[in-house]
């Protein structure tokens, strides 16, 4: 219904001018409604300014801060309405090591009222985390999992 | 709710019957390109009641079901559970006294399915309705698939405002 | 002219076959036309196995094979018919350092005959370069360049 | 034939006259996520002739000209100059008594374009004409976009072909 619709819209994006800028260490960003008189059908614009540049369409965004403020916008819904379990497959693939942190630190906050199971080949990643479950394909063609240790994972994803 | 344990076996390339455990905290899945990490989402949207094989990464719901290798011949049955542990966070209404639920798929290579609740054969939509108002669902934002974290954000406005709807 | 595409069509087929089996470590993989008898028009699948598993079309391969897969066509391309340089922008992205190390080793080779920029996050490859040029924004919002050594570079990618 | 040098200034986020010598052996360009490395890629497109904007990720021509950030202005034209070295590789005949060429574009905010080829004017042609039967265009498969190397394998059989044909 309409109301729960602008409801929902308000408190995420409330959400989202706060992460953006968590996750990109500065700048803001925000959800805007295509059409404000029509909110059964209306559109959802994502305007977003990186530190130190100009607000732009998103389009305009690099491939990492593209991935980033995708990240940010979950984040907020997520905070909006807990999914009981996440699972990312290799979104920090095109982050670099400040980002990547960045990320981290809030999976680790989340993880208190959300399951995160991370896809990953980035050893950062694979050091905050509790458990590692290694899959390899010893027999080729056929996979098996082990739980693993950090350095053994770190082997593993080599 | 949360995944207390996986079982594939006959999924993909799971040929043999695999067992993860996930305690609390953060879990993570490593390991060389190629080697199935990827096919355990694909198990976990499956056993929720994904029906399109594409959103599986397959042709036809055949390609689903190991297939062989080097090593190996073909099976004839993909089987997947979830047990969800049902202690924490929320729970549908019908299984609040119920400490955990097991939630099992199968597929044959003549195309029929079967669902089980409890080891009870059951139907899809019972499955389905365990994750309804949860967030968690197959096609859920919560589980976002390997290069398509940019989709939100590439996607055009009239597509993102199904993540809001989502969490309405 | 249907005569050249073929005299190319088989050629690049000839190195795709030499090439797929090096990146991977193992397994074949060909280029097939769709219509033999309409070279003019002629679709091109790629039928590919990696090592120890089933021959299957490429869309079932995982992330990394279908780069890795990706990588071996257009460097066969390249070795019948050299570019004067090639830009690659984080092609490494989904690979795993073992495909990562196969991918840069033949590049080495290449670099004989053809230029190669290649954008990174990966230590792995900044190592095997001789240049490493920094782009940084200490001026937000303002792009320069400066050249820099394997350490700098490595902190500058994080 | 072979980049010796590239020069950019007032395009994309090079706001200030920035300059890259290429020596032998192979390059890296790194740096943090949003520093400005794609569009280093994207300047060598655009001297190319590439003449999409939305190939060069931007909507309009406009969006290659550098638009300010917090401590700078707008500019109001973008140029890219690219030295080639002719001592190495094939060459084209019209040039093959030089041992460099520099290759320039200009573009104003009025939308108008300005080539040079030796500091002298020229047409878009002349421009393209250099790069023909090299294997190197502003489209060519020896510049693959980030994130866009998957493409030739999930492309149409009829999409791919195109590649073949490129180098035939
Ligand atoms: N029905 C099937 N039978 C046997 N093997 C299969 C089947 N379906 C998929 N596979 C195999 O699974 C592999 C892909 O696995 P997956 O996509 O999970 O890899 P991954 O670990 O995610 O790798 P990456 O790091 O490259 O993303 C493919 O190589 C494919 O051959
Ligand atoms: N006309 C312009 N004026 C000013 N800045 C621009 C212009 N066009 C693009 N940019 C900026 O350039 C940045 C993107 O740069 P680029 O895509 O090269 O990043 P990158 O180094 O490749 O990052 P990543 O590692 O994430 O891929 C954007 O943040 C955008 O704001
Ligand atoms: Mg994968
Ligand atoms: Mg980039």
């Amino acid at each position: 219904s309409r109301v729960r619709f602008k409801e929902a819209f308000d408190a995420i994006n409330e959400r989202f001018e706060k992460v953006f800028p968590r996750l990109f260490g500065g700048g803001k960003a925000k959800l805007v409604l295509t059409e404000e008189d029509n909110l059964l059908e209306s559109g959802v614009e994502i305007v977003a300014q990186a530190p130190g540049k100009k607000l732009q369409p998103v389009e305009l965004l690099s491939g990492g801060e593209k991935a980033l403020a995708a990240v940010s916008l979950v984040f907020s819904v997520f905070l909006y309405h807990p999914s009981p379990f996440c699972i990312l497959d290799e979104v920090d693939a095109p982050l670099d090591d400040v980002n990547v942190d960045r990320v981290n630190e809030m999976i680790r906050e989340m993880s208190m009222f959300t399951q995160f199971l991370l896809i990953t080949h980035n050893k950062r990643t694979m050091e905050i985390c509790d458990a590692l479950f290694g899959v390899t394909m010893d027999e080729p063609g056929v996979s098996k999992v082990v739980q693993v240790d950090l350095r053994r994972a770190a082997e593993l994803a080599a | 709710m949360r995944i207390k344990k996986l079982e594939i076996s006959g999924f993909k390339s799971f040929s043999d019957r695999t067992v993860l455990t996930f305690e609390e905290g953060l879990s993570a899945i490593v390991g060389p390109n190629g080697c199935g990490k990827s096919n355990i989402v694909d198990a976990v949207r499956w056993v929720m009641g994904e029906q399109s094989a594409r959103m599986l990464r397959g042709r036809s719901m055949e390609d689903l079901i190991f297939g062989g290798s080097d090593t190996r011949g073909a099976v004839g049955m993909a089987e997947v559970t979830m047990t969800l542990d049902l202690t924490i966070g929320t729970v549908p209404a019908r299984y609040v006294d119920y400490s955990e639920i097991q939630v099992t798929r199968r597929a044959f290579r003549d195309g029929t399915s079967e669902y089980f609740i409890q080891k009870v054969p059951c139907r899809l939509k019972d499955i389905a309705d365990i994750f309804v108002g949860t967030g968690a669902h197959s096609r859920a934002y919560s589980i976002i698939e390997q290069a398509k974290i940019g989709f939100i954000v590439t996607a055009k406005p009239e597509e993102r405002r199904t993540v809001i709807e989502e969490a309405a």
